[in-house]
């Protein structure tokens, strides 16, 4: 409902802003 | 005065974060449960305090190989995601555009990300059963991880992780998983034992 909490919410930040800098290391998915 | 220790998102996540990256084994991510009581209905609970999501390269290559999620299935990861990347960046899409929400979500992005919304109810799950046990539970193998009386860790095994370990720790239950299989080391339990001691305000 768009209303995190706020551990889950800094969690998720965490693992998303993670995620996009092991995809950009990894490159273009084949 | 300072807040307590377990308060502190930082310090905790810095501790699974050490945890992890610091292991000799290969742990794809590591979860801190945290306890309270519910006020009003005196329901014993397990949350979310926070969690370290390592992953590992080869997941996408394995995932494709072994276990490929349905379209139907990618798509709905995908979506979700799309609304969770807007969600945090206050749905403008930040400075420029996130490309990486459009690849494939693996097996275990997925369950770390499911977990996000679990919680536990008086003993009941695997790290429900750790905390009230007072007693950790080490889980190594598809076969036992398809055995054991918890819905989460039937669902770890069918999103390819092979071994589950809880671990009761100060004001909740550590939780760690991995796509290979590890068998209890009393290394990382000491380890678990002095990273986690939430007496103490410095991260060893």
């Amino acid at each position: 409902n768009g209303d995190l909490p706020m551990a889950r919410k800094k969690s998720l930040q965490r693992f998303l802003e993670k995620r996009k800098e092991r995809l950009t290391a990894l490159g273009p998915y084949q | 005065p300072p807040a307590p220790a377990y308060f502190n998102q930082e310090t905790l996540q810095q501790r699974l974060l050490t945890l992890i990256e610091g292991a000799r084994e290969t742990w794809t991510y590591a979860i801190f449960w945290q306890s309270s009581v519910d006020v009003a209905s005196g329901v014993s609970l397990l949350g979310w305090g926070d969690g370290y999501y390592k992953g590992c390269e080869e997941d996408k290559r394995k995932q494709k190989t072994t276990n490929p999620a349905t379209a139907a299935e990618q798509e709905h990861r995908k979506r979700v995601l799309r609304e969770l990347n807007s969600l945090i960046s206050g749905g403008a899409g930040g400075s420029s555009p996130d490309e990486t929400v459009e690849e494939e979500v693996t097996d275990t992005e997925w369950f770390f990300l499911v977990s996000m919304t679990q919680s536990f109810v008086n003993g009941a799950g695997l790290p429900g059963q750790a905390f009230f046990a007072d007693a950790p539970n080490w889980i190594a193998g598809a076969d036992r991880l398809a055995l054991a009386p918890c819905d989460r860790a039937r669902q770890a095994r069918e999103l390819g992780l092979q071994t589950m370990v809880c671990v009761p720790v100060g004001t909740g239950v550590l939780e760690l998983g991995s796509t290979d299989v590890i068998y209890q080391s009393l290394e990382l339990m000491n380890k678990i034992r002095v990273l986690f001691n939430f007496n103490s305000f410095e991260i060893p």
